[in-house]
């Protein structure tokens, strides 16, 4: 593409064309994008996180991540659509100006760049990361059990060739020590939304205990409140809840960690299956996908800004 | 690349716990190289694996085995990976 208004939102990219994307952006938009780079991957790849923000130091700020599970290709692909769709509202839509007037907002499109590259090059289903375990033939950690919340309780693995193993130590994997040290170093996040596909769920903590959270009623109406936004679009049909409570238990999740760490508005979406196929959802149902899961993320940012803690 | 050929993905629906656990055992199973794309969680909720051509017949037999109902999600995963290869090809030629 030429420029972000010429690329072709409603197909998938491999990493370079959205890393090219995102260049475009920043280019295109130098007072409002930034791109930092946070870390590297295990095999060196850059892990970038593009900044929206208007002006200020240290703002409260609103974390997005798309991706951190490679072969979830709508959700890589619907970051994209939704760094894009904040650059068009900020200024035409009053809602969402407001949040970008005073918060940042930060998105990580690939989180999980080595897998999704494997995905693209060699094995289309790879999910987890790329890493090497010592005395093992098998490769990857699965780098939403990796963090460190619950690590190592039951709801993961220890087996390095099964799809959810967990690492040999909390944040041993590159992808999940960057966002941990650039969260933690940062310090003034007030909304960690993890985004995964498929089923259409949205999740807030626990996932490693069956334990309330302390906001756990203050979540749940916003969960509801969020994909009532997100139905209002298509029809498209969510449940809301906890981890543990909607699917299974799950220890080392992301949003655990991050509601741990004082985060309250932590969520974890995942987006849609209409039709029956999965990871392999067609690429027609990318701007759908991204348009209401928008919706969704309007209402829990929105939320986020009219109640500081 | 990865060939997928013959892999086919069941939906799986466990009436109750029961199943629930029959299916978990199945997860163990590591020689049949299953991929749950959705994990048995609770009674009534989907349960979605890949499963490789040659686990095929020995699944379906342990499901049917157990009375435990599943239908065929995706009949071939390669044909759509297929498909989804042509689609981004054909987004490419038209971008150039």
């Amino acid at each position: 593409a030429q420029s972000t208004s010429t690329f072709n939102y409603a197909t998938y990219h491999t990493l370079e064309e959205i890393y090219d994307f995102m260049d475009l952006l920043v280019a295109e938009n130098p007072q409002l994008v930034s791109k930092i780079q946070i870390g590297n991957t295990f095999e060196d790849r850059p892990i970038y996180v593009l900044k929206f923000s208007t002006g200020g130091d240290n703002r409260p700020a609103i974390w997005i991540d798309t991706g951190i599970h490679s072969r979830e290709w709508v959700t890589q692909a619907s970051g994209v659509w939704f760094a894009k769709k904040i650059t068009e509202d900020y200024g035409q839509d009053p809602t969402f100006t407001a949040i970008l007037d005073n918060m940042d907002i930060y998105l990580e499109i690939v989180t999980n760049p080595d897998g999704f590259a494997f995905t693209h090059s060699t094995n289309r289903m790879w999910r987890k990361t790329r890493s090497r375990t010592p005395g093992s033939l098998c490769i990857g950690v699965d780098p939403n059990r990796n963090w460190d919340a619950g690590f190592g309780q039951p709801g993961a693995s220890s087996n390095p060739c099964s799809e959810t193993y967990r690492g040999k130590s909390a944040n041993s994997e590159a992808e999940v020590k960057s966002i941990v040290d650039f969260v933690q170093d940062h310090g003034n996040f007030k909304a960690f939304i993890s985004i995964h596909s498929y089923s259409q769920l949205l999740l807030y903590p626990y996932g490693y205990t069956a334990d309330p959270v302390p906001d756990k009623e203050e979540l749940d109406q916003l969960a509801k409140s969020a994909v009532n936004a997100l139905s209002s679009l298509y029809g498209t049909k969510y449940k809301y809840g906890s981890i543990i409570k909607t699917i299974y238990q799950a220890s080392g999740g992301t949003i655990d960690w991050s509601y741990n760490q004082g985060i309250k508005y932590s969520f974890t979406f995942e987006l849609r299956d209409t039709g029956f196929r999965g990871f392999l959802l067609p690429a027609s149902q990318i701007i759908p996908t991204a348009q209401e899961t928008w919706l969704a993320l309007l209402t829990i940012m929105e939320h986020t800004l009219n109640h500081p803690y | 690349n990865e060939d997928f050929v013959g892999h086919q993905v069941l939906r799986i629906t466990a009436g109750d716990q029961a199943q629930v656990d029959k299916v978990k055992e199945l997860q163990d199973l590591e020689h049949l190289q299953l991929d749950f794309w959705r994990d048995p969680a609770q009674a009534g909720s989907p349960i979605d694996v890949r499963v490789p051509f040659p686990s095929i017949q020995s699944v379906k037999i342990f499901l049917e085995a157990h009375d435990i109902s599943y239908k065929v999600m995706i009949e071939d995963v390669q044909l759509l990976l297929e498909e989804e290869q042509a689609q981004m090809s054909a987004a490419r030629a038209r971008v150039r």
